[in-house]
């Protein structure tokens, strides 16, 4: 009975870090104001930046939650039984938001721009 | 003082041994350098070197930029909150495809003022602006002569202006199409307790310079007004002259460069899938846009269904 409730224990606990995976790799936020880089003399607009990041790790099995291809799956395998040199997989951004900027340029002008891919939105483990 | 032109540093240099920066290694007053090193600015290590212009670009971005007119700066202001949302994220409207705006003010003016009690009030204005900062990848789409109007001055009688444009082209034979009119004649009417703002569209004069990459652009703009009423004759003697301040030159431009936001491949791909909109679980998301979407969204989806 000793053994059994020993088991029973040590089962609950392995498969508690599936239940509750901690550290698992997520969207982060990240708040920047343009002033703390002293860009505010010429950035008028937005006062504030959100770049957020990705951070965590990547469990094995990535295809569904993270829309990983399989390769990823391949190089975590291969990390976990074959050769630890090769990395492992990183949790990086996936999708991005844009970011309009006002800015006043050298001449003097002003100028409102479009930039792509300035804030994550979406992480995925690759 | 440098004994020989090999020993002339460049004063950003100098500027970064005298004082040495946080992010940069201690390095000795230039002066107590043995002659050697102080000639050896090319000897010093690479990667000092590539700092050391760095901070040399950094003290480039540093030195006060012109400062815009307040009137231009509001504008662009109001332009940005239609354009953004409060994170700063463009909102995708079909109305437009332009990703960047440029407003410039007039480099060199000479004004001339004709009174004339009979004919109006004649303003004439030369401008000059500079476009060095319109780049290749940057495609016209539309441009106005951008007019505001003095607050302390308005008319309770509307006022009907005509306004005659030249663009001048210092060298008639680099004309690239000679056939494309060169100067306009037209009519506006507005009333100043109203307007703050006018727009006048001068897209095609300016897009075959443009297209041929002319950095300065050269105009004339003469405006002759009068008010509506007859019996009023001009008692406020120059008031619309003052409050006709000197216009600024406004680009909307589409740049087709890797770093800009090209929104055209999202009405594309919204037009192609229209069930699909921004996520709605996004942090990001404007929720007072997103809560009338839902709803607009929802009615679509169940018509579909339907």
């Amino acid at each position: 009975d000793d053994v059994k409730e020993s088991l029973a224990y040590n089962m609950s606990e392995y498969f508690k870090q599936f239940l509750f995976p901690q550290n698992e790799c997520e969207l982060h936020n990240f708040r920047l104001s343009f002033s703390q880089l002293k860009w505010d003399k010429w950035i008028i607009a937005p006062h504030r930046y959100s770049p957020q990041y990705c951070k965590g790790d990547c469990p094995r099995v990535v295809g569904h939650r993270y829309g990983s291809p399989v390769h990823t799956m391949v190089q975590n395998i291969i990390y976990e039984k074959l050769d630890s040199s090769v990395p492992k997989p990183s949790c990086i951004p996936a999708e991005y938001s844009p970011l309009s900027v006002l800015t006043i340029e050298p001449d003097g002008s002003i100028a409102y721009k479009e930039y792509e891919d300035m804030i994550a939105t979406k992480c995925t483990c690759r | 003082s440098p004994s020989s032109k090999d020993d002339v540093v460049p004063d950003e240099t100098l500027e970064l041994l005298l004082v040495p920066d946080n992010k940069l290694p201690e390095l000795p007053p230039l002066l107590l350098l043995p002659p050697g090193m102080r000639h050896g600015y090319t000897l010093l290590p690479p990667l000092l070197k590539v700092l050391s212009d760095q901070r040399h670009q950094h003290w480039e971005s540093e030195v006060p930029r012109l400062q815009p007119d307040s009137r231009a700066l509001r504008y662009m202001k109001r332009l940005y909150k239609m354009s953004a949302t409060k994170e700063g994220i463009p909102k995708v409207k079909r109305s437009h495809l332009y990703n960047t705006v440029r407003l410039f003010t007039p480099h060199a003016e000479c004004k001339y003022h004709h009174r004339n009690e009979m004919k109006g009030d004649l303003h004439s204005v030369d401008l000059l602006f500079n476009l060095d900062r319109v780049t290749a990848l940057e495609h016209l789409l539309k441009s106005v002569l951008l007019y505001s109007f003095d607050r302390s001055v308005s008319s309770s009688f509307p006022i009907t202006c005509m306004c005659h444009l030249v663009v001048k082209e210092n060298d008639p034979s680099s004309q690239v199409c000679p056939s494309v009119p060169q100067s306009i004649t037209f009519n506006l009417r507005f009333e100043l307790t109203r307007r703050k703002w006018v727009e006048i569209d001068v897209t095609s004069f300016l897009q075959p310079l443009i297209t041929t990459n002319k950095r300065n652009v050269h105009m004339a703009v003469n405006f002759t007004c009068l008010k509506d009423d007859q019996h009023q004759n001009f008692k406020q003697e120059g008031s619309f002259n003052t409050a006709l301040v000197l216009p600024s030159l406004i680009l909307y431009l589409n740049d087709t460069s890797k770093q800009a936001y090209h929104r055209w491949n999202v009405l594309r791909f919204q037009k192609r899938n229209p069930v699909w909109s921004r996520p709605r679980n996004s942090p990001l998301a404007d929720p007072a846009e997103d809560a009338g979407r839902d709803d607009t969204e929802g009615k679509r989806a169940s018509r579909h269904r339907r």
